[in-house]
């Protein structure tokens, strides 16, 4: 068994990895083939090691945007990890993912549903209902239950991943806006524009105060000198251009593409309101921080 | 700008399943 040993495995995928992100499918593929034929003959088709190959091929498939091909891989994957390694198996909750992300991509979303939802099963069961993992499939599966306009789980299961992100990453982790600004995404597409405005405020402040520290009246979130430009407009109109800047320069230098998308949503829900300095105020400070 | 959000989400495939 050439392939038997572990090490060499991981250097075929290394290599097999290296040929698909230079675009080298050519070789990568019948690599990942001769590997394949090659295990098969030593361990026979159900094992562990052509089951990872299959992964490995049915990632390269996916490079090309072959998604039948992949997810047709990874259904033989699914079969062999389930007889081999059990069905509770982590790696079984991963391969199920996968397949669902490929049905996702395919836009069959109902098909991708009840695959994600068996992954989480499983990685509730494996690792308590509290790990990050289980957070992340929560998020695939909200995303699933999003295109199918289903926003009543999808709030539910964000929420879900919101208050696993926070309790267990803390309130400044990236997971937690990144999921806030989902949640905020559902909401509006619900109609709840009070709610997604308090969450659009949450992460603006929250990223303010991780960088500037507590909140008060020298030192703002950038949305609350924008609400403030809009309500003092009327007594500005004699005295020319809004000059005073204060310190809200501030609020522009907290970047990152959450802060970035959150100051545009929460713009646009100002502009709806007809609050249209407050929510220029923000398009500036996007349009400066990218 | 909501498109723009939605832009961002994508499913997240698991790369765990390459190290099995």
């Amino acid at each position: 068994g050439r392939l038997r040993d572990p090490a060499r495995l991981r250097t075929l995928h290394n290599l097999v990895i290296q040929y698909a992100s230079q675009g080298r499918y050519e070789v990568a593929v019948p690599l990942c083939k001769q590997a394949l034929e090659d295990l098969e003959k030593t361990s026979g088709h159900d094992h562990p090691d052509v089951a990872t190959m299959l992964n490995i091929l049915a990632l390269v498939y996916r490079d090309q945007n072959k998604y039948k091909e992949a997810a047709h891989l990874l259904n033989d994957a699914l079969a062999i990890r389930e007889k081999t390694l059990g069905k509770d198996h982590p790696a079984v909750a991963a391969t199920l993912n996968n397949l669902a992300v490929l049905y996702g991509k395919r836009g069959k979303y109902k098909e991708a549903e009840p695959l994600c939802k068996r992954a989480l099963e499983i990685r509730e069961k494996v690792l308590g209902k509290f790990h990050p993992d289980v957070a992340k499939q929560l998020n695939n599966l909200a995303l699933l239950c999003q295109n199918q306009g289903k926003y009543e789980e999808v709030e539910y299961y964000y929420r879900r991943a919101l208050e696993i992100y926070e309790s267990k990453l803390g309130a400044d982790d990236p997971n937690v806006a990144k999921t806030k600004n989902n949640l905020a995404t559902c909401y509006l597409k619900q109609g709840k524009f009070k709610d997604a405005e308090t969450l659009y405020k949450e992460i603006l402040t929250r990223a303010h105060e991780k960088e500037f520290g507590s909140v008060n009246n020298d030192n703002k979130p950038i949305w609350m000198h924008a609400e403030e430009r809009e309500e003092s407009k009327d007594k500005r109109r004699d005295a020319g251009p809004y000059v005073e800047y204060g310190s809200w320069y501030k609020a522009c230098k907290v970047d990152s593409p959450t802060v970035n998308t959150t100051l545009k949503s929460l713009g646009a829900l100002y502009r709806r309101q007809g609050k249209l300095e407050a929510a220029e105020t923000l398009e500036e400070c996007a349009s400066k921080s990218r | 700008d909501q498109q723009g959000a939605s832009r961002q989400q994508q499913l997240e495939w698991d790369d765990s399943t390459l190290t099995y």
